[in-house]
């Protein structure tokens, strides 16, 4: 269903945003950032597969393009028959909110919006805004699969870190996506609700979603069937995990 | 050095914030937040504790109580000597940022500054505003210990999750503070970075500071002296760590 080939990603950072101090720090100044140095890789569907690897290695670069919120400098990438670069950006839009669920490492919610209403934020980019009665059903199940149906009105800035965190993990599924993609989705979890939340997603998995996801916790890696290790860009190891 | 005695938190939410959702809805929803229900604890200088908990235990409201960053809605409050419900806000945060070093667990890093500027934001609520050479030593000595030399110009959108939670790790020492108060502060580093970052506190502790740390994860708790457990607002255990 994905399909990833000598795919790159380069940062180039100009004079102007180093800002000042460029002029007056030579040598050591990083102006480029090869964040993804070729990396090549299959996902079939129904895959669970755990992406581990240092800070800096290229993990969330490579999460961002898997998930269309971002084009590689260089490569291909076909997702589900599509080859992304050659869709425009409304259509990769349209692909995404349809069969993609993204959890952010930063939550990326909405410090305006309810519990509820950022749980809803990507029905309203499809059809007309108005929310059925089935998608208000929806979101109160998710909430509660995530410990927050007694949060509902609260707004990120009246929630501790963790619950932000799982209304990022409802706001993913709220539109039934075929694939979940998920950067570091417990780091902020106890673990017994980590338990709880590697519990709904294995469910998930059975019923045939795939789900892909960055963790560096080898308890939360072991729960994939596929551990891919990446440093520096590429792709040092891709195996079995071991609880196959 | 720390005294807290009955320290209460209740946070009012009233039909403002809760949007016109409040009118519809009745039942199940909750009005006030008891986050803090009767805290009593002591901290002697040197302590190195860990504080655990379920997610919205109320770790993060005592951290901020601990750091001054919030008032308490009732309790008694003993920082150093001075009983912090007696100090104005100016007075609070002269002590704060000559005692205290705090890493969010949302980092708090300013988007518009750089790596550098960042790690140097409390030296600019002290003095002149110009920041001395040793000062620009210490910073630098700071992002090379978190491993971020080669990041100095990087502003935080151009930074991994796990680099901005070492920028937030740097800045909380940079006025070599006496208590660190660190939430979740390796919730986004590897293994092998968390365990860097760790054997740099292990080193501060030995040094004599004070460091209190919130943590999910039982491996990072296993190097503190003490551990305290929180559930539901209120304190269920209080002991020494297994390595003691
Ligand atoms: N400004 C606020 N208004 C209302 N409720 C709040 C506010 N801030 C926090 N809360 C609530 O207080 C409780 C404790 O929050 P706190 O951030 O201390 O939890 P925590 O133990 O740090 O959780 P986590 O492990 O998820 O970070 C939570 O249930 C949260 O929803
Ligand atoms: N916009 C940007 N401009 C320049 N460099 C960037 C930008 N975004 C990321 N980088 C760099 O690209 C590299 C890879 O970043 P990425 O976020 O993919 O790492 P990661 O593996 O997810 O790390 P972490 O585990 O800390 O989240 C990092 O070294 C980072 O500094
Ligand atoms: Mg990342
Ligand atoms: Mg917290």
């Amino acid at each position: 269903v994905v399909r990833m080939t000598d795919l790159r990603k380069t940062y180039f950072m100009g004079h102007g945003s180093g800002g000042g101090l460029f002029g007056k720090r030579g040598g050591g100044e990083v102006l480029t950032v090869h964040a993804l140095r070729g990396v090549s890789l299959e996902f079939r569907e129904g895959e669970y597969v755990a992406i581990m690897g240092q800070s800096g290695s290229g993990k969330s670069t490579m999460l961002n393009l898997l998930g269309c919120l971002d084009r590689p400098t260089s490569g291909e990438y076909i997702l589900g028959g599509y080859d992304v670069a050659q869709l425009d950006d409304d259509e990769l839009s349209e692909v995404r909110s349809r069969s993609i669920g993204f959890i952010f490492q930063s939550y990326n919610l909405i410090q305006q919006y309810t519990v509820t209403e950022n749980i809803q934020l990507p029905l309203t980019y499809q059809g007309n805004g108005i929310i059925s009665e089935e998608a208000q059903e929806r979101t109160m199940e998710l909430a509660r699969l995530v410990g927050l149906h007694d949060r509902l009105d609260h707004r990120p800035n009246q929630l501790s870190g963790g619950q932000q965190q799982r209304v990022a993990i409802a706001r993913s599924l709220i539109n039934d996506p075929y694939i979940i993609l998920a950067d570091e989705a417990t780091g902020n979890l106890d673990s017994a609700t980590s338990y709880e939340i590697m519990s709904m997603l294995g469910k998930l998995n059975d019923a045939g979603k795939t789900i892909i996801m960055v963790t560096h916790e080898p308890d939360i890696a072991e729960y994939a069937k596929r551990i891919i290790r990446m440093k520096d860009g590429v792709i040092v190891e891709d195996g079995p995990s071991p609880r196959m």
